[in-house]
C-alpha cells in the first residue's frame, strides 16, 4: 500500500493528467486505486465524473467530521472500478480558514481510516505552496512530479527539492521521491531536448525514462469525462501511462 | 493610472508571460510601468533579471515594514526603462504565515506608496486562491484573465468569476475584469476553436479579439532574461502584445 502526492507548485505541468491517468493504468492492472482531490479547481473531479452537484466532498470530511468512507465515490470503468474522494470549489476559501488553525496532520488522519482498503492513494494537489500541498505531502509516503519541458518548469525543481526537504525534517522523516516524469513532450523543440539533459543530468536514475507527449487527445478526454484509456486507447500517450504504471508499481515495491 | 492584476486560479495558462510582455509592450509606447511579482516562485523575476541575489523583496517590505521604493529594481532595455518589484521564495511559506493574520490590505497600502510614479502597476500573481492572490485584487482597478483555450482551463472562469463577485461586494467595489484574452492559440485543434466559440459567446466584449499564439519562442525567451520584444520581435505572438497593449490602455482610459 502506498500514498503518493502528485505535486509541483508550478501550474499547468500536468498533475491532474498523471493522477486521473496513472489511476486508470493502475486500475486496469488490477489495483485497487483511490484518487482525492485536493485542489479547489476540481479538475480531477471532473475528469472522472464530470460536473455533478456532490453532497459529501473532502470539505465535509474537514470541517464538518463526517465519516470519509461517506465522500468516496465508486466509478465503474470498463477496465475495472475507480474510486474518487472529491474536491468541492468552496475549499478555496475554507483553505484559508484550515491554514488559521495550523493543523497541518488533518489528511493524514482522513488516510489512516482509508489506507486498509486500497493498494494506492494518489493525491492530487493544487499549484502553489500552501496548506493543502503540505498536508498531502505529510499524509503521503511519495511523490511523483510532473514536469514539463520547459525553462520556468524546470526553475521551480528546486524549489519543490527544498520543500520535501523541508517537510522530510519535519513532519514526515519518511517522504521519498519516486521519480520525476516529463509531460507534454515535444521532441521537434531544442528548448525540451535541453530541458530533458538537465534533469537526467541533475536528478540521475529518479527522472523516469518514460516521457508522456504532447497530444491535444490527453486534453480532449476531460471533457468527455473519460480516461485517456478509454477515449485513445492507441494513443501513444496511453502507452506511456500504461508503462509509468507499472515502473511506479515496482519502484514502490522497493520503498 | 490603473493597477492591474493579471490573474487566474488556473496554473500554467500564461500570467507570467503574459504579465512581463504587455508590461514590455506598455514601456515602448511610452508607458511607465512597474511589475510586481507576489508569486513565490518568482517567474516574472527570473524573466526580467535572471537568477539574482536579492536583498530587498516584497517579503522584506510585508514583514520588515522597509519602504516599498528600496526595492524597486530599474532594468534598462533597448526600447525604455522597466520597473520590477521582486518575489523570493520564502514568500511561500511566509503567505501561510500572512494568512493566519487575517489583513487583506497589505498590498493595496504598499501600493497606494507608489502608485503616484507609474502609468501602469501589473502584478502577477500565482495559481491557487490565496491570501497573496486576494491581496492582489483588492488593491487593483482592474483585472486581465489570460486562458489556455482548453477545456480544463475553461472550468475554471466561473470560479474566477465567482471570486471576483465576491471582491467585488467586499474589500473592492470598483474591481473590474478588463478582459479575458486567449494565450496558447493553435487554431489546429479542433478543442481550441471549440473553447474559443464559448468564451465568446459567454463573455461577449469581455473576451479581447486579440489571442497569443502558441510559439516556442515565448517559452524560450525567459532562459536568456529577455522579453520577446527583444529576443523574437518578428514573432507573431510579439505583434499580438503590442495589439494587446493599445487595446488595454485604450479600455483603461475608459475604465
Ligand atoms: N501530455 C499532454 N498533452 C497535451 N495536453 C496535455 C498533456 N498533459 C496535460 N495536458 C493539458 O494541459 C493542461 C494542463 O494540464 P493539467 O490541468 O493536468 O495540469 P495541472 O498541473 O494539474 O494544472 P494546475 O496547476 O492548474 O492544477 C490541461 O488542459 C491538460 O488537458
Ligand atoms: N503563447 C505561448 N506560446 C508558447 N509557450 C507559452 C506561451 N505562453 C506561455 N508559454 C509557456 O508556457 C508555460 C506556462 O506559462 P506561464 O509560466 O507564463 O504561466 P503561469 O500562468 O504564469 O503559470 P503559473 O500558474 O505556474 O504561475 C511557460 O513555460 C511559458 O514559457
Ligand atoms: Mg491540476
Ligand atoms: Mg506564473
Amino acid at each position: 500500500m502506498a500514498v503518493i502526492s502528485i505535486a509541483n507548485q508550478k501550474g499547468g505541468v500536468g498533475k491532474t493528467t498523471l493522477t486521473v491517468n496513472l489511476a486508470a493504468a493502475l486500475t486496469q492492472q488490477n489495483k485497487k486505486v483511490l484518487v482525492v482531490d485536493t485542489d479547489p479547481q476540481g479538475n480531477a473531479t471532473t475528469s472522472l465524473i464530470g460536473l455533478e452537484d456532490l453532497e459529501t466532498t473532502l470539505l465535509e470530511i474537514v470541517m464538518d467530521n463526517i465519516p470519509p468512507e461517506e465522500a468516496v465515490i465508486t466509478i465503474e470503468k470498463s477496465f475495472g472500478n475507480m474510486y474518487l474522494l472529491p474536491a468541492p470549489p468552496e475549499l478555496a476559501l475554507a483553505n484559508i480558514e484550515i491554514e488559521g488553525t495550523g493543523n497541518l496532520s488533518y489528511m493524514k488522519d482522513i488516510l489512516e481510516q482509508l489506507k486498509h482498503q486500497f493498494d494506492y492513494i494518489l493525491i492530487d494537489t493544487p499549484p502553489s505552496v500552501s496548506s493543502l500541498m503540505l498536508a498531502s505531502l505529510i499524509a503521503s509516503d511519495g511523490v511523483i512530479v510532473p514536469l514539463q519541458a520547459e525553462f520556468l518548469a524546470l526553475e521551480g525543481l528546486s524549489q519543490m527539492w527544498k520543500l520535501m526537504e523541508t517537510i522530510r525534517n519535519g513532519m514526515n522523516p519518511f517522504l521519498e521521491l519516486i521519480g520525476v516524469v516529463i509531460n507534454m513532450w515535444d521532441p521537434r523543440t531544442i528548448l525540451a531536448r535541453q530541458v530533458l539533459e538537465e534533469v537526467k543530468r541533475v536528478l540521475g536514475d529518479k527522472a523516469f525514462d518514460i516521457v508522456i507527449p504532447r497530444t491535444v487527445r490527453v486534453a480532449e478526454a476531460p471533457s468527455h469525462a473519460l480516461t485517456l484509456l478509454e477515449y485513445a486507447p492507441e494513443s501513444k500517450a496511453t502507452q506511456a501511462f500504461l508503462e509509468l504504471a507499472n515502473e511506479v508499481d515496482s519502484r514502490c515495491k522497493a520503498m
